[in-house]
Order: structure tokens, then sequence, then C-alpha cells
């Protein structure tokens, strides 16, 4: 079951990608 | 922003940029922040379109981390609805109820997609907000001074901390300007700020550890300036009224 903050689209909120691109 | 650091969106992938179309087809015209709180909706702030109040007029990008340009992973939106608030109400300095919603759809009808660029924010638990004296982080493109005229080409980030509203009320501060359903909140050397052209944009709080939309940029007397906090409305008192308008959509994570 997914953790409650992540919707049906794949969103999570509040989450940011492990580091920026650069 | 005033002060702060030049970032980029992966830091704040909920960052909304919100243009004006121009008429004769010229460049878009840089508009307001806002913040992307599920798929298909972006809050911002409502005196960033009283004026000019025709949904059609308006053109919202997710996943800019340079303003007017094309970003690798960026999505672009038609606003499907511009709900602006029925009791908004501007004082001598204050703006009341300063909160709109976007509900955004591409050419081809889509909502947001997530990406590494793109995430929604949480919205805060109703009434319920960061301690005082919080670090909470500001997002945009605005102006980064007072007396610019000028926004800058990159995204910019900053931390100011959350004042109680019984310091932001004295007189040499805003007075009765101020009210419950407002946040205050500035930076204790008076040296970084939100400014004109970061209206809209997201205040950003931790609260029971997850990055919460606490607030959205309204107003303040000048960018910066000593006793003059930067004014946000209070998202944790408007949950009724989003949801009144968006409804039980999933995916608006409370």
């Amino acid at each position: 079951k997914k953790p409650s903050s992540v919707d049906q689209r794949g969103f999570q909120c509040g989450q940011k990608a492990l580091r920026p691109r650069f | 922003i005033v002060g702060g650091e030049f970032t980029v969106v992966e830091n704040q992938p909920w960052f909304a940029a919100i243009y004006m179309k121009n008429k004769g087809g010229g460049p878009l015209s840089f508009k307001c922040g806002g913040s992307l709180i599920s798929a298909c909706w972006v809050a911002s702030a409502t005196h960033c379109f009283i004026n000019i109040p025709n949904k059609e007029d308006y053109v919202v990008y997710l996943g800019q981390s340079k303003r007017n340009s094309y970003n690798p992973g960026e999505m672009k939106f038609e606003v499907e609805q511009l709900i602006l608030h029925e009791d908004y109400r501007e004082d001598t300095l204050a703006y009341h109820n300063d909160i709109a919603l976007l509900k955004i759809r591409t050419s081809t009808g889509q909502c947001a997609q997530p990406s590494r660029s793109i995430q929604t924010i949480c919205l805060p638990p109703r009434f319920v907000d960061a301690p005082v004296g919080s670090d909470c982080e500001i997002t945009g493109f605005g102006q980064e001074s007072h007396t610019d005229y000028l926004y800058p080409k990159n995204l910019k980030m900053s931390v100011v901390k959350l004042i109680s509203h019984q310091e932001c009320k004295q007189p040499h501060y805003y007075g009765s300007e101020i009210n419950y359903k407002m946040l205050c909140a500035a930076d204790p050397e008076w040296k970084t700020d939100s400014c004109m052209g970061d209206s809209g944009g997201p205040l950003i709080c931790n609260i029971n550890d997850r990055p919460t939309l606490s607030g959205i940029v309204s107003w303040g007397r000048g960018c910066a300036e000593k006793n003059k906090p930067g004014v946000y409305t209070r998202v944790s008192f408007f949950l009724s009224w989003i949801h009144s308008h968006i409804g039980e959509e999933n995916g608006l994570a409370f």
C-alpha cells in the first residue's frame, strides 16, 4: 500500500528529487 | 526575492510561473508565482488577477528555473478555471482573503505529471501552522530589490522566520492591518524578503516534518524594510474554501 501522501498520479507532496541535476 | 540565492526548480518543484499573454503576440509577461497543490490545481493570490480576471489571458508553466525561456522538462498549461476569492478586499496596505485557484490543463487536456522538476506541495492540517520562529522557504522570479524594475532571469529562493501576530500587530510594524488570516515572516536582520513579482508564490514551512504550503506571498511595505515583514495568506485558514472548489479530488494532500 502506497504511503498516504502518494496519490494515484504518482505525486508525493513535498518530496524533492534526491539532488538537483547540477 | 531580496537576498537569498539563485536555485533550480528541482529545489522547489511545486513552483508555478504564471504569465500573461500579450495581445500583440509578443513574448509572455511574467505575472506571479503559484504552487502546485494537486495534479490539476495551482494555488496563487487573487490580487494577481483581480484587474484582468479572464482565464484566457494567462499561461502557467511548471518545471521552470529560467523565466521566459525553454526549460528541459517544463510543462505548459492553459487555465481551465480561474477562481478568485469572493471576499477578496484591499485595505490601505493589506490584501484580505488573497488566495486564488487555477485549474490547469495542457493543450491535449492533461494535468501535471510528476518528474524531477514537477511535484505537488502538501497542504497544512486545518488551522495548523509551524511555530513562531520556524524557518520557512520563499521562492520566486520577483525583484531583487524594491527599487529594481527588472525581474531576474533565474529562480531565487530564501529563508525567512515566522513572526507572531503579536509582534506583527505592533504599531511600528503593521498595527491593525494584520488579521488572524495572515502570517508574517521576515529575516531577523531584515536582509532577505519576498518582493514585487513574488506574489502568489509559496511560503513553505515544515509541519510534522513535511514541507507544507503555509503561506501565499501577498503584501508588505517595501521589501526587506526594517520592521516591515512580508505578509502571507494563511493557507491553513482557507482549507474549507479550497476543498469547496477542488472537491475531494484525490491528490490533495492534507
